[in-house]
């Protein structure tokens, strides 16, 4: 009977997580891979393409008539970053008002991430209030656990997104590559290239959907999170899902071994990249004279 | 409570949209 409550909790969470997550991992390798029928998303790979696809960042739907003829080929071996003709990229750019023009822009795609990370706060936010028994905790508490675990499950949910030449944006519509990220100017050049290390390596886990559905919620479920005020049913409530993700493991991938210790051990790197995102933001608030913070990303990085 | 209101919002308003 206990292992029949503990695969209910693995689909319940399961079921939760393809309602408030847009983009699973099993659509985001099909893209990936080339192996979603015609729909190869448009590549940005330097400027140019950035300025032409700013205007969808973000958008749900790219109008079809549009996005078709400014894709670029992502050949039958899935999209990379490579082979996508000349470098027009801000490194190639030397006059001052298309340097000034480019910075500007920057900053709009900066703010364009802000906007979706912001909404992705709030899919976390509705995926937490379905793990069984969270919203029957302290309110503070659960703002706390949110404050804490938020960037950490962003970056995670990322992670399906990438491969080791660049990452999906805007619902899997959009293909940035991880060398143009690398060629903006400071910091914004540094803000992924951890991401993109940390991620490459947590793919060799090859979880699926059903299993990331469990680890979010584990994270979620901090009791060790600084500043809470009942810990001890935090602890109760995440020692239920890790063992439902234990057995979910063990039936789910029988021939990886060590799987469950494994990818304990990626919540240790997680808080340390985090705490180098946030450092970063405090950086670009020095920095960039222009840039304000999304309220809600204000609350959640402030004191963190 | 102030200092995470929009956390708190999102946390207790279910249907009601938020402005992000």
């Amino acid at each position: 009977p206990e292992a029949a409550d503990l695969r209910a909790l693995a689909r319940h969470l399961y079921e939760a997580y393809l309602k408030y997550f847009p983009l699973t991992k099993a659509k985001a390798r099909a893209i990936l891979s080339g192996k979603n029928g015609d729909n190869a998303p448009f590549v940005i790979h330097d400027m140019k393409s950035l300025m032409e696809g700013e205007q969808f960042i973000n958008c749900r739907q790219i109008p079809i008539q549009e996005h078709q003829p400014q894709t670029l080929s992502a050949g039958l071996g899935g999209v990379t970053g490579v082979h996508l003709g000349p470098d027009c990229g801000i490194l190639g750019m030397t006059n001052i008002s298309e340097q000034g023009s480019a910075d500007a822009l920057e900053l709009r795609f900066f703010h364009s991430c802000q906007s979706r990370s912001a909404e992705g706060v709030r899919e976390v936010t509705e995926f937490a209030k379905s793990i069984p028994g969270f919203i029957n905790l302290d309110l503070n508490d659960q703002v706390t656990l949110l404050k804490y675990g938020v960037i950490e499950v962003l970056i995670i949910m990322m992670a399906p997104l990438m491969n080791k030449d660049g990452t999906l944006i805007s619902y899997g519509q959009i293909f940035m590559t991880r060398e143009f990220l690398k060629s903006l100017r400071k910091p914004f050049c540094q803000m992924m290239e951890p991401k993109f290390e940390f991620s490459v390596k947590f793919n060799t886990l090859e979880l699926d959907d059903s299993d990331m559905a469990l680890f979010l919620a584990v994270i979620i479920l901090s009791g060790d999170r600084p500043g809470l005020l009942n810990v001890k049913p935090i602890e109760q409530l995440q020692e239920t899902v890790l063992h439902s993700l234990e057995l979910q493991l063990k039936l789910n991938h029988p021939d990886s071994v060590q799987l469950f210790a494994k990818l304990l051990q990626k919540m240790t790197d997680l808080r340390q990249i985090v705490t180098d995102h946030v450092h970063l933001i405090q950086l670009l608030k020095k920095t960039e004279v222009d840039m304000c913070l999304h309220p809600l990303l204000q609350e959640i990085m402030k004191d963190l | 409570k102030e200092k995470h209101k929009i956390l708190h919002q999102l946390l207790q308003n279910s249907t009601s949209p938020v402005d992000l």
